[in-house]
């Protein structure tokens, strides 16, 4: 028996938005350390993983560890029906073939179920050693988002450099070339907008813009984003999901060929 | 052209 109850259940939709263009199902997985999630998107360049923790539920129901597979459109799909307002609820029975999303307005007048199909999926689960990164990146989510929307405009693939100047942001195409460096800001009215460049070595690394895109899906989540960065390694993308967890994008450099 | 990496080649399978 599963029993999820989340108060803030716009965090659930946010969750399933940010996700759902970059892996089509994946297993949901259940235990007492939370509600998580890891996947790859279908060509094996990028990796979603995703840990909402019990604590963060008002309350937590899983009697035994459970996987469930879900088609994160359809579970979108379901989502986008419960209210902003809405508390969400998560239910399924163990050895079930359905999860059920309870939808229970604020004021309690309005309650809705929607029972969907889950899937059996064969994924694999990858183990990701903690690394030192090389330079930490700390901004304000939606300058980020800005800074890859405004790049995929003139070239597919944008090159990171962290130096002790700043950090750099670079791509070139057909038409030309941009830059955008930015650097480090802490004297800010608000913590959220600050800029913090964390240098133990300098690094410059190539990524597809269509992967970065895709992963500022995450900016409603979270007013900052972390971006971290290691010569020859997966950067390492993430949102901060309030207090009760993370979504956390890792995506595979290019090289020159 | 770049040469794409696979996030297969940086993680171990568990």
């Amino acid at each position: 028996m599963l029993e999820l109850r989340l108060v803030q259940g716009s965090l659930l939709k946010k969750v399933l938005e940010s996700i759902k263009d970059l892996v089509n199902d994946a297993n949901f997985d259940c235990s007492s350390t939370g509600f998580s999630l890891q996947a790859m998107d279908s060509s094996h360049v990028a990796l979603v993983s995703l840990l909402l923790r019990s604590e963060g539920f008002e309350h937590y129901r899983c009697d035994r560890n459970l996987s469930m597979g879900m088609n994160l459109g359809n579970m979108s799909k379901m989502l986008k029906c419960a209210g902003n307002d809405d508390i969400i609820t998560i239910k399924a029975d163990d050895g079930g073939d359905t999860v059920t999303f309870m939808f229970e307005s604020p004021t309690q007048d309005k309650i809705a179920d929607f029972e969907m199909k889950l899937m059996d999926i064969d994924s694999e689960h990858l183990g990701i050693p903690d690394a030192e990164y090389h330079s930490i990146v700390r901004m304000p989510s939606s300058e980020f988002q800005r800074i890859c929307k405004d790049l995929s405009t003139i070239g597919d693939t944008v090159v990171i450099s962290v130096t002790k100047e700043g950090v750099k942001f670079s791509t070139a195409g057909d038409i030309g070339t941009a830059n955008i460096v930015l650097r480090q800001n802490t004297t800010v009215d608000k913590p959220e907008d600050a800029i913090v460049i964390e240098m133990n070595e300098p690094v410059s690394l190539s990524f597809a813009l269509r992967y970065m895109n895709s992963f500022t899906k995450a900016t409603p989540l979270s007013d900052t984003v972390t971006i971290s960065l290691s010569s020859e390694l997966p950067v390492v993308v993430e949102y901060k999901v309030a207090e009760m967890g993370y979504i956390r994008y890792y995506l595979a450099p290019k090289i020159e060929e | 052209p770049d040469k794409q990496f696979d996030i297969t080649l940086f993680y171990k399978d568990l």
